[in-house]
């Protein structure tokens, strides 16, 4: 068996001004994810570290950067399991947070539940001590724009995020 | 939508998917990243899955879930992936992608859409892509 982490920046249309964004993201995030296997920690451990990676790099559509919902709000889901027990934790709707992924994992690590939304998973975060950060700093002028443009009453948002079918 | 999978030396597999979600969504929306199944699973049975797409199709298919049958039927990560993006196409009308590892550290990135950026570091080599076939 060889250890091994890969990662995915998320499907659909990326627009070729982005895509070095892009590359350079997702590479930066595995290697950060192998260095933890590389020094003895698990695979919980590295995929957590290597969406965190992602959650704070503006070029990608969670935590930092993440797409804006009807109102212009951040609104993220997250989710981690581990294959050996079976453990999972999830958390959705929740705002105000940089790093939804720690926020999952310790759902998984502290409750005996599997997901926590909107406001309860907030005051669970307050519970943990995660800090609190504006939801100014989690949008980017990118997202904002996008924001935008689907306000249009032709805009299709699902296809400008996917892509048409072919 | 991002997402990761791994394998350690312990042969442990995890997964870990977190998004932002779809443009303009509804307040009070929630995609497949925090349904057990659709936005992940893992399994030390059988492996381990991150998806990203569609999050209603990928609901309607479950597709970590799905994959993970696959695989448990025989099928390789590869054509595992293959099989539940084919699913989700045609019965739920859906684009995206996946990265699927087993306790081998046997991995896959594949993707329905036109791009998808993901990396794999494994035996210290990088693997990266954007476009199929890279």
């Amino acid at each position: 068996m060889l250890p091994v982490v890969v990662v995915h920046g998320g499907a659909g249309h990326i627009p070729k001004e982005r895509s070095e964004l892009s590359t350079s993201g997702v590479t930066s995030a595995v290697r950060a994810g192998y260095a933890v296997l590389r020094g003895g920690g698990s695979s919980m451990d590295a995929v957590v570290e290597a969406v965190t990676y992602l959650e704070n790099n503006p070029a990608f559509n969670a935590g930092c950067g993440s797409v804006l919902n009807v109102k212009g709000d951040v609104e993220m889901d997250a989710f981690v399991m581990e294959g050996k027990t079976l453990g999972s934790g999830a958390v959705s709707a929740v705002r105000n947070i940089a790093n939804p992924i720690q926020l999952a994992r310790l759902v998984m690590d502290k409750t005996s539940h599997l997901c926590l939304t909107a406001e309860g998973a907030k005051q669970f975060a307050r519970s943990m001590g995660v800090p609190e950060v504006p939801q100014e700093s989690l949008i980017t002028e990118y997202s904002r724009m996008r924001w935008r443009k689907n306000l249009a009453p032709d805009a299709n948002p699902v296809e400008c995020q996917m892509g048409k079918m072919g | 939508t991002v997402g990761a999978v791994a394998v350690d030396s312990q042969g442990n597999v995890a997964c870990a998917t977190s998004t932002g979600g779809i443009l303009n969504k509804m307040e009070g929306r929630v995609g497949d990243t925090p349904c057990i199944g659709c936005g992940g699973y893992a399994d030390n049975m059988v492996g381990a899955v991150s998806t990203t797409g569609h999050g209603e199709a990928i609901m309607k298919v479950v597709l970590a879930k799905h994959i993970l049958y696959q695989m448990e039927q025989g099928q390789s990560v590869e054509a595992a992936s293959d099989l539940g993006l084919a699913c989700m196409k045609f019965r739920a009308a859906g684009l995206g992608g996946v990265i699927t590892v087993d306790p081998q550290g046997h991995w896959a990135a594949r993707f329905s859409s036109r791009q998808m950026a993901w990396a794999a570091a494994q035996k210290d080599t990088l693997h990266y892509g954007l476009y199929e076939g890279e």
